[in-house]
């Protein structure tokens, strides 16, 4: 699955996401990326969210959604509420989970259990940063 | 100026880190590198974020070291299936598609459904044939399939093969 959020100069939020599933999956089997909610979700008066993992679980915990009303309803960053959500009923909801997300103040997060993140961002002429986390 | 920023995720179809080859890092840093340039671009030249997040996404598409678009998984048939979203945060609007096949890039279409059409989410044949009616570009089977995701996809197979049969 890959990903991206984005706050442009107007002060706009958009989110984006895509995947070529899982290998081997069931044929029509739907992950958490096309659904909105699940695996990607924006609003401008809070953050966008875009999800990668396992499918299923973020989408049980309906998760992008989850760092959207954290941040718009606890007034938390998007930092925060990413790591809030990755831990977000752990028992009922174990598995892959990784977030990137951008609040409205431009605050970005990564946040991720996965074994490997690969991810990238860059605020306004900040140098880029890139990295494979393991 | 204002503030603008961009995050963008990479997955790919190699989850075991100890699988990870420098050769097939490096590729993929580079992938990383191109996709946030293009993302950031629009955004510095004061374009709107949701030009941004599709261009970076459609970079990351075509780019077969990650497992969306050209590199994508393959399902229980060895086929390969889409899925994507895009999402407006100044209107809430969205589109979304699943299950496609063909599409080079799965999120311009989801963007053709927020935009085009009176729906959220469309699915399989319907998708491809919005898909064709708009004009969006169309690649071969061949072209989505790359040997690491097939080598990958027969490893599960014959995983799976091995198992023994419980039922008739």
């Amino acid at each position: 699955t890959v990903g991206a959020v984005a706050l442009d100069q107007e002060g706009n939020l958009a989110v984006a996401t895509s995947t070529g599933g899982i290998e081997g999956q069931q044929k029509g089997r739907v992950g958490d990326s096309p659904v909105l909610g699940g695996g990607t979700y924006a609003a401008n008066e809070a953050c966008a969210v875009s999800c990668t993992g396992d499918g299923e679980v973020i989408l049980r915990g309906a998760l992008a959604h989850e760092v959207y009303a954290l941040v718009k309803y606890k007034g938390l960053t998007a930092s925060e509420a990413c790591r809030e959500a990755l831990h977000l009923r752990a028992e009922d909801l174990k598995g892959d989970k990784g977030f990137i997300a951008i609040d409205k103040d431009g605050n970005v997060a990564v946040e991720s259990n996965t074994n490997i993140m690969r991810c990238a961002y860059r605020i306004g002429d900040e140098q880029p940063f890139v990295a494979v986390w393991r | 100026m204002k503030t603008y920023a961009i995050v963008i995720h990479g997955g790919a179809v190699t989850m075991d880190p100890s699988k990870l080859s420098p050769e097939e890092e490096a590729a993929q840093r580079h992938g990383l590198q191109e996709s946030l340039q293009a993302g950031w671009e629009i955004l510095h030249r004061g374009g709107s974020a949701l030009d941004a997040v599709e261009a970076a996404v459609q970079s990351l598409e075509n780019n077969e070291h990650f497992n969306a678009g050209r590199g994508s998984s393959l399902n229980m048939q060895g086929e390969v299936q889409m899925d994507a979203a895009i999402m407006d945060g100044r209107t809430l609007n969205a589109g979304a598609v699943n299950s496609v096949r063909y599409v080079k890039n799965p999120v311009s279409l989801a963007r053709m459904v927020m935009e085009k059409s009176e729906h959220v989410y469309i699915a399989g044949d319907g998708a491809t044939e919005f898909a064709l009616q708009h004009g969006l570009t169309m690649e071969a089977v061949h072209y989505f399939e790359t040997e690491k995701a097939r080598k990958e996809w027969l490893e599960i197979i014959q995983e799976e093969e091995k198992q023994p049969q419980e039922h008739d």
